[in-house]
């Protein structure tokens, strides 16, 4: 219903709005998000308008009340459970990540193959070994995964996952995981990502 | 020139090609590449197309010729020496990442201002100290940085780093990052984008 461009805006709405509320600001208009973003103020009006919240023009947004309203807007107020598997260097620097709790997200366990690895305690999480993946799954109503084992592990882990009833799947791995419709998959090839970043360098053939 | 979707499908479609390539395959058509990511055959002809390669409709490509042209295209072929700036959990995991060679990249040395950091041997690199960093980027010809530093620190490094020459800044920090016309910066927010994947999730508000 949303355009994704949208949906991509409103989290960084929401940061701009939640530090105009920590500095006391009272109001915010829609020419200060844009200011922050480098966009049109007209692409943020329409974008708040679009998921029903009204402000005033000539005064702007009330920020404690646009704040709670994209909090809820985007889930933020509910806890959400996820899980890492593949505690390698990215699972591990995820994990330590405090940049999900902001947004209503816990990261509760990682899960790995590798004995070295299982039993471990890392940012106040623990390891544990894939056998335990499914009951942990269960016992904790998780929907939400993310994947940073090896790519020839991948798909592999993936389909384990949605046997277990798992909704969504954050996948680091450079391999495009095939998923039953049902299920949300994001195949974030990182590096393919800067690749096509770097093609815009004037001079390359890209750009 | 090229559009941003045909720019970030190339490098999946070097991936695709190249693996054909290692299993001994001679030709490679579009519909196989297009399988491979459950997109339009057409859309792939056409990006090929634009990139300026021609291929025989009834074989197909051949598949070393495909991947090199592609690999000269996206410019793997030439030596790219990328910095990472702010050696910690991120920093780390990327410096560690073997996937950055096969593109044509490599990461050279890292930088940090915690002494307990600097001096130290990373996946065969240095952590250098921000001291170095101007007279480390001017003797080595660096272009491209990868900045993992705190959000607070951000801008404040990203100001040196332009005013050091370098072209394109990949920044993780959750701050945009406002830079000069002619230097290309992605301010690349991961837990936004994990947030806007999540809004898709059926059920979801913005689904
Ligand atoms: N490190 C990066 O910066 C980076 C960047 C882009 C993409 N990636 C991708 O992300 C993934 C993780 O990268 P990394 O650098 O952390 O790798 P890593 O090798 O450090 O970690 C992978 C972890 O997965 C575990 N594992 C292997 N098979 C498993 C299985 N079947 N079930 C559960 N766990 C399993 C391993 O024991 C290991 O701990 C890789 O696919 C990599 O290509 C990493
Ligand atoms: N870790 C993740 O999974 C993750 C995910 C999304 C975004 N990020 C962002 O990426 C950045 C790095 O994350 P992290 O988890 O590695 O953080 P971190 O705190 O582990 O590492 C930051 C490093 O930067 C160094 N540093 C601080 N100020 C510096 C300066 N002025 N010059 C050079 N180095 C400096 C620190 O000493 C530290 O080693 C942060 O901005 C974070 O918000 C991280």
């Amino acid at each position: 219903r949303l355009s994704i461009p949208t949906l991509r805006r409103l989290p960084l709405y929401y940061n701009i709005v939640r530090h105009a509320v920590d500095m006391g600001e009272q109001y915010i208009s829609s020419s200060n998000i844009a200011d922050v973003l480098n966009i049109d103020p007209t692409q943020v009006r329409k974008d708040i308008a679009a998921i029903g919240y009204g402000g005033k023009p000539k005064i702007g947004f009330n920020t404690k009340e646009l704040a709670e309203y994209l909090r809820t807007f985007l889930g933020f107020d509910k806890q959400r459970n996820i899980i890492i598997v593949g505690a390698g260097n990215l699972g591990i620097a995820l994990a330590k990540y405090e940049g999900f709790a902001n947004q209503g997200m816990k990261i509760k366990a990682l899960f790995d193959v590798n004995p070295n690895m299982v039993g471990a305690h890392i940012a106040g999480k623990d390891i544990l070994s894939m056998d335990e993946l499914e009951s942990y799954i269960k016992d904790n109503d998780i929907k939400i995964v993310i994947l940073t084992v090896p790519a020839k592990a991948a798909q592999n882990v993936a389909n384990k996952l949605f046997s277990y009833g798992i909704e969504a799947v954050w996948n680091f791995a450079p391999v495009n995981i095939s998923h039953p419709r049902n299920v949300l998959v994001w195949n974030h090839d990182l590096v393919a990502s800067f690749v096509t970043f770097l093609q815009l360098i004037p001079g390359s053939p890209g750009a």
